[in-house]
């Protein structure tokens, strides 16, 4: 149910966050 | 004392001995070492002058230069400390040390508060959250009515803001993450506690042995 979201949570799920695809080769 | 190799490097703008960066942050001297094979790479993709600029962060992280987003802009202009524009290397990693596994949880959460309070005032108001909520679903092409949206903002608020004074201070954020740990998980990569696995070719260069 989208209403229990965490807000903070969907944001943390951005692609512009996930610094991890910088170590990608 | 020195090889050519080492010369060449003191040579690029921006650049820091590995041993003044290493005794900073969370990384090994060859950690620092290994991040500069990655810092070299990401600077050079697009201009190649030992500095990211923007667009070469957009295409490491989306693997498309001009793919514009909200959180990597603010990622850019947190990793950008001189505001000038471009990341250079000790900026590159004193910035990815927050994200590093051992550095300290305190520094993780003082991060995220300054990357989620958009403009700058000290606080992460309901504007900025309902402008980040609204930039997510965006870039995931979900689609929610601004009623759900309001609703989940004013969720997260009901539960964040503790004085009701509409806005989140970084006493409340402290509390708030407590709480909800889970929020912090995208501020740590393993993939740091690795790096000289992950681009060693530096590592055989390595003028200094690490102690630890």
């Amino acid at each position: 149910r989208p209403v229990m979201m965490n807000a903070f949570e969907l944001i943390s799920t951005s692609q512009g966050l996930n610094l991890g695809t910088l170590f990608e080769k | 004392m020195g090889c050519l190799f080492t010369k060449h490097i003191k040579q690029i703008p921006g650049y820091e001995e590995p041993t003044v960066l290493a005794g900073e942050t969370s990384f090994t001297v060859s950690e620092v070492e290994a991040l500069y094979e990655l810092f070299k790479k990401l600077s050079s993709s697009i201009i190649v002058d030992g500095l990211i600029h923007k667009e070469e962060f957009q295409l490491a992280l989306f693997k498309n230069s001009n793919t514009r987003n909200l959180f990597a802009d603010r990622i850019f202009d947190l990793f950008d400390v001189k505001r000038n524009g471009v990341i250079e290397f000790g900026e590159f990693v004193r910035s990815l040390s927050v994200f590093h596994p051992n550095t300290a949880i305190s520094e993780k959460i003082e991060f995220a508060f300054r990357l989620y309070d958009l403009r700058h005032t000290g606080f992460i108001e309901r504007e900025e959250l309902k402008e980040m909520v609204l930039a997510l679903l965006k870039e995931s092409d979900l689609c929610l009515s601004d009623d759900v949206v309001e609703t989940i903002v004013d969720k997260t608020f009901s539960e964040a803001d503790l004085n009701g004074d509409g806005k989140i201070d970084r006493e409340e954020w402290k509390e708030f993450v407590a709480r909800n740990p889970s929020l912090l998980k995208n501020m740590t990569l393993p993939y740091l506690k690795d790096i000289t696995i992950a681009f060693p070719s530096f590592v055989l260069y390595s003028e200094v042995e690490d102690s630890d």
